[in-house]
């Protein structure tokens, strides 16, 4: 995949978080996401939308990023805790 | 997909546009209740909830069209981006309420390329109001990606993979009234119900002997899901909750209310039963409950059933001030609660205790400025609030202030009288509508 500009990696960030694929940066420490987290955040959200599962940000996924949609995550936090547990 | 959102305990749920589209050019209010009301509808034909458009502030599900940060922690994002969003069942103070980005193109019946279809966004956004969250199922209309029109309302069938998630919520319905038969065979759908024109509108020559609005005295007026319906003989009037008149030319009762006996040439009184808003239409001995616009098995039944002990009813209404159901006969009046389903103790009570009400009512109505009206022949008295006395300036004449006559055709000679008595002295008003100026209410 070609090369993402910074603008690219921050929007997609940016839209893992709001729908819940990421948890939100640490407000206190600021801790920015691991790539591992990344990755699977990327994963879960191409297995969501019915992309083929690559774990990068290529165009089909910011292409389905820019899709309208409903303002409501795709995962709750019960989902994301309940995930933690498991692992 | 993920864990449900809990699931509201009771059955009856009530819904409002409490805020319309601000370029409302593109779709009118009309048909933006009319859209929610099928998209409401596409849930409770399969699941045991039913859904009533109220016209106060305590609606369950009050819908808003907004934009940009609205402070409930979802801001929209200007065309495209997020649409709309709903809050599930068990948000505390919100749950339900539904909101569609005013900044989006909302369309109905429009190509994808023209804007947002408002029908299916807003059959996802109310499968979160009953508490489904989003599906990666690819054909579910509960992916959180818009996938464009979904058709006509009136034909819509919803994806298997969703019926079966809201049966696990609420379980099926058991009368299951489909808008569509499951299979995909697709009969004629169910007319509107109440928000779209009475399906008159093929008949485009006005029936010979249809009376006429300006001189015709009422057998029956009543406010139902917040606007006004007129019945004269086999017809009827409809005016929006804004008093606008939905159409100049009478609906027939038959093909809009449907299961009344054939035979029936008129009603002697309506109501919208408060609880669970279904409508009930009395005729003599007998009365029927509608559920919007069908009939229930089983009616009519008799009017002793309310503990009635006349042989019709004149006039019924629910006065809002205590949510009771009074009935009126020549000059007696009962008080019924249709929450406990009896008769309150102590009646029939005199009717002059509404003090400056004529000794004979043709039927009586609120409405939602909360007073009460009273009407008579041509003429209607109005009882504001919790007054048991009509205010000062009563009667006044129906033709008029509810039915966009002019002075001229309004005080024409009476066609016909209900009762023998003549109307001898007709109050002149300031004419409320300009000589020879006709009203014409567009709907969806």
């Amino acid at each position: 995949a070609p090369s993402l500009t910074t603008e690219q990696l921050d929007m997609g960030v940016d839209w893992l978080s709001k729908f819940g694929y990421l948890p939100p940066p640490d407000p206190v420490t600021g801790q920015l996401q691991t790539k591992e987290a990344l990755t699977r955040a990327i994963k879960a959200m191409q297995k969501f939308g019915g992309l083929k599962v690559t774990g990068l940000l290529d165009q089909a996924t910011l292409g389905l990023m820019k899709t309208p949609r409903c303002s409501l995550p795709d995962v709750s936090e019960m989902d994301v805790a309940s995930r933690r547990r498991r692992r | 997909s993920s864990s449900q959102q809990n699931k509201w305990n009771k059955r009856h749920l009530s819904w409002r546009v409490r805020t319309f589209p601000k370029d409302s050019a593109l779709l009118g209010r009309d048909t933006v209740r009319a859209l929610m009301y099928y998209a409401l509808k596409v849930w409770s034909d399969i699941a045991p909830l039913n859904f009533h458009e109220v016209a106060g502030n305590d609606a369950d599900i009050q819908i808003d069209f907004t934009k940009a940060d609205h402070n409930d922690g979802y801001p929209f994002d200007g065309p495209g981006g997020t649409v709309a969003h709903a809050f599930f069942p068990g948000e505390r103070f919100t749950a339900g309420d539904t909101h569609f980005d005013d900044d989006e193109a909302w369309t109905f019946r429009s190509p994808e390329s023209h804007g947002m279809d408002l029908f299916a966004v807003a059959v996802h956004e109310f499968g979160h109001a009953i508490g489904l969250v989003h599906t990666s199922a690819m054909e579910s209309i509960m992916r959180p990606y818009y996938q464009g029109p979904v058709g006509d309302p009136l034909k819509y069938d919803l994806p298997y993979e969703d019926k079966v998630r809201v049966w696990q919520l609420y379980g099926v319905r058991d009368s299951v009234s489909y808008t569509n038969q499951p299979g995909g065979a697709s009969q004629t759908p169910d007319p509107p119900v109440l928000l779209d024109l009475p399906d008159n509108r093929s008949t485009p020559l006005l029936v010979q002997d249809a009376p006429d609005r300006c001189t015709s005295r009422f057998d029956a007026v009543a406010q139902i899901r917040g606007e006004a319906f007129f019945f004269k003989g086999k017809y009827f009037w409809r005016l929006t909750r804004e008093k606008h008149l939905v159409s100049l030319r009478p609906a027939q009762i038959h093909r809009f209310w449907k299961g009344l006996p054939p035979n029936l040439d008129s009603v002697d009184a309506v109501y919208e039963r408060p609880g669970d808003h279904k409508i009930v239409f009395f005729k003599g001995l007998k009365y029927w409950v509608f559920k919007d616009n069908n009939v229930e098995e089983g009616y009519p039944r008799p009017i002793t059933d309310f503990g009635l002990p006349v042989e019709a009813v004149d006039a019924a209404f629910v006065w809002q001030h205590n949510d009771k159901t009074y009935f009126f006969k020549d000059n007696q009046f009962w008080r019924y609660d249709d929450h406990l389903r009896h008769m309150d103790m102590g009646y029939p009570k005199d009717s002059i205790l509404w003090k400056g009400l004529p000794p004979h009512l043709d039927d009586a109505m609120r409405w939602s400025d909360g007073s009460s009206y009273f009407f008579n022949g041509k003429e209607y008295w109005q009882v504001p609030g919790s007054d048991m006395e009509v205010e000062a300036g009563s009667p006044r004449l129906i033709a008029k202030d509810w039915l966009f006559c002019t002075e001229m055709q309004a005080d024409s000679p009476d066609t016909e009288a209900k009762s023998t008595e003549t109307r001898v002295n007709v109050h002149r008003h300031p004419d409320h509508a300009e000589n020879g100026f006709e009203v014409c209410s567009c709907t969806s």
